[in-house]
């Protein structure tokens, strides 16, 4: 089925969805500030 | 995806012509095939068994013609030019619109100079006017104008005909693909009966900690 | 065959109505209504109208009938008008706007009433402030039967889920028998009192859904158009602003508490019994729900991101 070929070609290119370093600091950045929170509502629950 | 929805009648249409016509008729329709403005899938007419019986005849080269649309880019015709049938100007426009399909397969971010060097364009204005006006437009591409860092970041690029060699890498990504999806449900289901283990056990805990307050508060 | 037709709660009996109207069976009994049912459209309408005032308290008007002890509501519309909470009966700015559009609804064949008023408390929570308890008790003395609803747009992007109250006030002077600890909700600090010296003149009611047949088709629809915006959102990025309030907050109690406790001399872990019979939960104990609370939320908004980063930036040609 070469429409369904090309589709997956298509897609497949999409992938990585999103690679660029600007990305990479942003989602670390959120990353750590969610464990920073966990670790600040572990210690108000103790 | 639309642009499939879009040419799938289209492609419908030439392959049963292509069936029926003989060889002179079937060049004529290979032009017409290459100059439509909505098609940019070639394979299936290129897999009519009538079409494979142009090679090695005076119409071979209009086969040639379709095989480089359906795989090849501008540079391929140019360095071919002697070979091949002269391109009217709907043609020579489908084929840039698919060299920038095939540059995006490799590629994410397009830098300018790259695209005027495959597109045969002089000025910044005339890529930037065929990029939007021919690619974007037309829906064959979906990207972003970086005029600061001159390029351009396809978001999404309609798929152009595999070739056979292609396959493998598309199954080989789509094995791993679904390896880590399966591995990510894999991990997510550990984490719940994790998330229900520990749930369990504060339970206990915090009971363990209440009865242990009662006997000591009964005991003061 | 005794199947039930799910389209069959929007036939709209009038006679049934008339005579629930004129019998008023809520008349007797404060408790009467129990159960409020909405539907698909009016939801979708309330939650859009209060998302799009962003942090201005916005209301509207509810359509529909009652059937026994439940509302029902069939549709809703917005009113154009601000500040709810700034003054008792904001709608009256816009009564010639409601009696215009009730005409024109009839009009256009849609027979149900006026039945309720909602209105959004954009990050605050869903519960009847002072003006909103004023308000609705004058709409229950004068347009009977009616109900208040309540919408918080800032956290249903937080919780993911819509975040919605349904209320109806008692009568002046009713003393209301003890009811069950209803969910727990985070009050901000600036309307703590506001809540706490009103929350016994009102009770819930339990809301629940429909849709049509015809609804079901074109949210299955609008699903297919926008399951990629859906995805591809996330509270983290969307809600900032408020998270930084809700931990501001949060400091902010955490604050008092240490003051009271300085104050205290039993401290807050021995209850005195001259205090209330019934066990009250702590003011810390309050503030490590709430802060477990935030940060639960925070925690699912980066679960998606990382398996969205998995899913779909781990694979590579």
């Amino acid at each position: 089925d070469n429409s369904l070929l090309r589709q997956v070609s298509s897609l497949l290119r999409r992938l990585p969805a999103m690679e660029s370093e600007k990305f990479q600091d942003e989602f670390l950045t959120e990353f750590n500030d969610t464990l920073l929170m966990t670790y600040l509502a572990m210690l108000t629950n103790c | 995806m639309e642009i499939e929805r879009k040419q799938a009648e289209l492609i419908d249409h030439f392959v049963k012509h292509a069936a029926t016509l003989e060889a002179p008729q079937l060049a004529s329709l290979i032009a017409e095939a290459t100059s439509h403005p909505s098609l940019f899938a070639f394979s299936e007419i290129l897999s009519v068994p009538n079409l494979s019986k142009l090679q090695g005849t005076q119409y071979s080269t209009s086969f040639d013609l379709l095989r480089l649309f359906a795989y090849g880019t501008w540079s391929d015709y140019k360095s071919n030019a002697g070979c091949l049938p002269a391109l009217l100007p709907d043609q020579a426009r489908k084929l840039k619109q698919l060299t920038v399909l095939t540059l995006a397969e490799t590629d994410k971010v397009l830098p300018y100079d790259q695209l005027m060097q495959e597109l045969d364009v002089s000025n910044v204005r005339e890529l930037e006017d065929f990029l939007i006006n021919e690619c974007m437009y037309s829906g064959i591409v979906r990207g972003k104008l970086d005029q600061l860092r001159r390029c351009f970041e396809v978001q999404f690029a309609a798929g152009r005909d595999p070739r056979p060699e292609q396959l493998s890498n598309m199954i080989q990504t789509l094995t791993s693909w679904l390896g880590s999806s399966d591995s990510l449900l894999h991990s997510i289901q550990e984490k719940i009966k994790w998330a229900d283990m520990m749930s369990e056990a504060n339970k206990k805990h915090r009971k363990e900690v209440e009865d242990r307050v009662e006997d000591v508060k009964k005991s003061i | 065959g005794g199947r039930e037709d799910p389209d069959a709660i929007y036939w709209y009996d009038e006679a049934a109505q008339a005579r629930a109207h004129q019998e008023k069976p809520w008349e007797g009994d404060p408790h009467y209504f129990r159960r409020v049912r909405v539907s698909a459209l009016a939801l979708l309408k309330m939650v859009a109208h209060a998302r799009s005032g962003g942090n201005i308290e916005v209301m509207g008007l509810m359509q529909g009938k009652t059937d026994g002890d439940a509302i029902v509501v069939m549709d809703a519309f917005a009113l154009p008008v601000e500040g709810t909470e700034t003054r008792v009966n904001a709608q009256a700015d816009a009564y010639e706007y409601m009696v215009d559009y009730s005409q024109t609804n009839k009009q256009a064949g849609r027979l149900e009433n006026v039945v309720g008023w909602y209105h959004s408390h954009p990050g605050y929570g869903c519960w009847l402030s002072g003006i909103d308890v004023s308000t609705q008790m004058l709409n229950q003395q004068f347009q009977e039967p009616f109900l208040a609803v309540v919408i918080d747009p800032t956290r249903t992007v937080s919780a993911g889920k819509v975040e919605i109250g349904a209320f109806r006030t008692y009568p002046q002077g009713y003393k209301p028998p003890d009811e069950p600890v209803s969910e727990y909700q985070t009050i901000p600090l600036n309307k703590i009192e506001d809540f706490g010296v009103h929350c016994k003149q009102y009770y819930a009611l339990d809301i629940t859904y429909f849709k049509s047949s015809l609804d079901s088709h074109l949210l299955d629809l609008l699903w297919n158009k926008y399951w990629v915006n859906t995805l591809s959102s996330s509270p983290l990025l969307g809600n900032r602003d408020y998270v930084a309030g809700q931990i501001s907050d949060l400091a902010e109690k955490l604050e008092q508490a240490e003051n009271q406790m300085a104050h205290s001399r039993l401290g807050t872990f021995l209850m005195p019994s001259q205090r209330k019979k019934e066990q009250e939960e702590s003011q810390l104990a309050k503030i490590t729900r709430d802060s477990s609370k935030i940060t639960a939320e925070q925690v699912h908004g980066l679960m998606s991101q990382v398996i969205k980063d998995i899913l779909f930036n781990s694979v590579r040609q």
